[in-house]
């Protein structure tokens, strides 16, 4: 009874990257749940009000803590993932002021069992090196709703981050 | 004359005179890495020694979260923050550096994590990083957005740089090509910098387009209301434009400002670097001047600018200068030849609004 969560499955591995073969299912991965969040319809509107200079409303910021309150997950979210993670085992986790992302600590196989269909391979880039899983995971259908997407599984960072451009690239002179 | 760009020719062409540095108590400004790259200390201060003359500014780094690598600098690390010290002079300065500690960890996500944990963060945040919009899911970029939100709301001002690709190209099937714009350039929850050249590059002169600049319009996000007239009227006034097949001119277009991205000088690896270019350098110095003006606003007890945009294209670009000559690149193919979008007068999908004139801009967000 899994579900995919399919908007979040680009699984292509950028051509740069040479795949360096299966990780060993003992190794550690660390994964990052974005667990759905509440009122982002309101937090889109307060945005708005505090940035907008013709609102009432402009620069009285929220604190974190008020941003917590606003967009913290509810609480079956919280108890559904909670659930799901230590029905297999996973308890080294960390959370975030704001409630809404999780980080897990635990070794492949057991991911591999949380999320069917991945299967973490190594990758390298010149002496960079990252484990991802190149094939689409799925999550049970209990907490899919609860979830945005899992990091740590499918994206590669970039190339290079923009700029980084200089050069020779123009040959101009004066005159 | 002038044999590159360094702070003294940055803050001549912007306006800031010695006086325009950093006093506010509680004002601070970040610039986060992502690869693995590094700042060196030591390169800061000899940048600071060589470039730093005329003007009150501060050589040391207030705060690193995260954990830098050893080895050698990276030239972007050290571009960043030399250059936000430069024009935001003598403001305490973070930098955030997440190379990722685990293989499977992403950096990127390592930082957005960070933000949510730190109840006090800085005001002003630059970031030279970006993705091809579709290569991301719309999930994980919907969600992205969010944690702007997250950021807006608190106040805090997040400025990415536009991209080094011009508008960018995508080779779809039957070989048809389409513009490939940027995230998180493209998303509308946060102020995007695009790229200039001085007309004369050895003179301090106005400023034109740089060629590599970044922009165009989005795939995933429809344009938010904020610069509905803005884009609108570029559509409508400007000579001439790509073929439409090329764009989705109904998506949040971007950059929405500019500032000088070619000909820099960096110190690296104690080694003084020319040539430098790209948006990763007019980001940082735009984030600079944006902390300048935060610094007057909490001296005046008003609060921080935080999400700029909606109030950037209010002022329908006074007080920056309007970069209104040459284009950008794109794809390399029969229809377009390598053109993407021109400047032109007002907002442009090249340069924005323009590059910041210090003095009015201040004026302007004081108000």
């Amino acid at each position: 009874h899994a579900a995919y969560l399919e908007a979040d499955q680009d699984t292509t591995v950028p051509e740069d990257w040479v795949h360096a073969g299966r990780v060993s299912p003992v190794e550690e991965v660390e994964l990052t749940f974005a667990l759905k969040q509440q009122n982002v319809e309101r937090l889109r509107e307060l945005l708005q009000q505090v940035s907008d200079p013709d609102s009432d409303q402009y620069g009285k910021y929220l604190t974190l803590e008020e941003v917590t309150s606003l967009v913290r997950p509810s609480d079956l979210t919280q108890k559904a993932i909670l659930l799901w993670l230590n029905s297999h085992g996973v308890t080294n986790c960390h959370t975030v002021l704001t409630q809404d992302f999780l980080q897990c600590l635990m070794p492949v196989q057991v991911a591999e069992m949380l999320l069917p269909g991945s299967e973490f391979h190594r990758y390298t880039r010149g002496d960079r090196s990252l484990i991802r899983s190149a094939s689409p995971y799925a999550v049970h259908n209990d907490v899919s709703q609860h979830l945005d997407f899992v990091g740590g599984v499918h994206r590669f960072p970039p190339k290079s981050e923009v700029g980084k451009s200089w050069s020779g690239r123009r040959q101009t002179s004066p005159g | 004359f002038h044999l590159g760009v360094t702070p003294a020719v940055l803050r001549s062409r912007y306006n800031l005179t010695a006086a325009d540095v950093g006093s506010a108590a509680n004002n601070s400004q970040a610039v986060a890495q992502f690869l693995e790259q590094f700042y060196h200390p030591a390169d800061l201060a000899e940048f600071m020694t060589m470039f730093g003359g005329g003007f009150k500014h501060l050589s040391v780094v207030d705060k690193v979260v995260g954990k830098q690598g050893g080895g050698k600098a990276g030239i972007e690390a050290s571009l960043d923050v030399e250059y936000i010290m430069s024009s935001g002079a003598n403001i305490s300065t973070w930098v955030f550096t997440n190379p990722g500690r685990h293989e499977s960890q992403e950096p990127f996500l390592q930082w957005m994590l960070l933000l949510s944990n730190i109840s006090s963060i800085p005001w002003v945040h630059t970031i030279s990083y970006g993705d091809d919009e579709d290569s991301l899911s719309a999930a994980y970029m919907d969600r992205i957005n969010a944690e702007f939100m997250k950021a807006g709301v608190r106040g805090i001002s997040m400025l990415f740089a536009s991209g080094d690709s011009g508008a960018g190209c995508r080779h779809m099937d039957r070989g048809v090509n389409v513009f490939r714009p940027s995230f998180p350039a493209s998303s509308p929850y946060v102020t995007t910098v695009g790229g200039t050249s001085f007309k004369n590059p050895y003179k301090i002169t106005y400023e034109v387009t740089d060629y590599i600049s970044g922009g165009g319009f989005s795939n995933v996000f429809a344009m938010p209301d904020y610069q509905v007239s803005a884009v609108n009227s570029y559509l409508k006034g400007v000579q001439s434009l790509p073929p439409v097949s090329y764009y989705n001119a109904s998506g949040r277009a971007y950059p929405d400002i500019a500032a000088l991205s070619d000909n820099y000088w960096v110190v690296s690896n104690r080694v003084p670097i020319p040539w430098v270019s790209g948006t990763s350098a007019s980001t940082p110095v735009f984030g600079g001047i944006l902390s300048l003006i935060n610094d007057q606003r909490f001296l005046k007890g008003l609060p921080s600018l935080g999400f700029l945009n909606p109030r950037l294209y209010k002022l329908q670009g006074r007080a920056l200068f309007d970069v209104t000559e040459g284009c950008h690149l794109s794809c390399l193919d029969e229809k377009v030849q390598g053109k993407g979008f021109c400047a032109s007068p007002s907002w442009d999908p090249v340069t924005g609004w323009g590059t910041p004139n210090y003095p009015a801009l201040l004026k302007a967000l004081l108000e």
